[in-house]
């Protein structure tokens, strides 16, 4: 199955 | 003192349709350039941001930088107040915690104003970084609405595969699997009506469905959607909206397990 990514990991936090 | 008014009152309604459902609460940060929102959905698996520029409204003024924390649904429930052909201003004093939305009809014989209550949310901010996508297509945006309709029947996900002989949408689940391969439009004619597509490298991602049907809420904002896409980062689907500015939808991707 699949695995949904998080934007954190993606884009910098604040 | 903030006061921003758009003679196309309409693009606000529309606004706030593409993003109440995706989003329950935000930070309009407004300055001199206009209104910016950033925000995640609660998963934070999706993130919106919106920018309309100062130069794209009928008379914009903001004396300080303002941030305006507000509910959404409570704001699409005023908006829905106002007519679709009416003038729509917000407004609000500096450091206020109300802001004023105002609907004049057409002729000016209806003139409603609306008061909220304002939020305090510590919103975090993303940073997002400029990315040269692999990919980009830009296709019609009823057509792009259409496919992730018809695809999310067949399954949670959909694949979406860039090739420089097309796109190919896919689904599969227990009723079967579905593509929708859309060539790149030979003449292009009416722009509006083209599928064009730029790809430096063939990409293949998955996306969960439901954020995607999210996305195309803001369809009525503009006759045409751009996708850009590259390997393992988020995909961005982008509405431009006339003479003002655009929404702009990030989706992380599905990995395999």
């Amino acid at each position: 199955d699949e695995i949904q990514e998080a934007l954190q990991i993606f884009f910098t936090g604040p | 003192m903030f006061e921003a008014r758009l003679l196309r009152g309409s693009i606000l309604k529309k606004v706030l349709e593409a993003i109440k459902d995706l989003l329950t609460q935000a930070t309009f940060d407004c300055d001199d350039s206009g209104i910016q929102l950033q925000a995640m959905d609660n998963s934070h698996v999706s993130l919106v941001s919106l920018q309309l520029r100062a130069d794209g409204f009928d008379k914009y003024r903001c004396d300080r930088n303002i941030s305006m924390g507000m509910n959404l649904n409570s704001v699409a429930k005023i908006l829905k107040c106002a007519g679709d052909k009416d003038t729509v201003t917000m407004k609000a004093q500096d450091n206020a915690d109300t802001v004023t939305f105002v609907f004049e009809s057409p002729n000016q014989e209806k003139v409603s104003d609306y008061e909220m209550k304002l939020m305090n949310l510590d919103l975090e901010h993303l940073g997002i970084p400029e990315t040269e996508y692999s990919c980009t297509i830009r296709m019609p945006s009823a057509e792009f609405a259409r496919i992730c309709r018809d695809l999310s029947q067949f399954g949670d996900s959909m694949v979406i595969a860039c090739t420089k002989e097309g796109v190919k949408f896919s689904a599969t689940g227990e009723i079967g699997s579905a593509n929708i391969k859309l060539a790149q439009t030979a003449s292009v004619d009416k722009e509006e009506e083209a599928v064009i597509i730029e790809m430096d490298e063939p990409v293949t991602l998955t996306f969960a469905c439901q954020y995607l049907n999210y996305f195309t809420k803001a369809t009525s904002l503009s006759p045409q959607v751009q996708l850009s896409m590259s390997a393992d980062v988020p995909l961005v689907v982008e509405y431009r909206i006339q003479d003002i500015g655009h929404i702009r939808y990030y989706l992380a991707p599905k990995i395999e397990d």
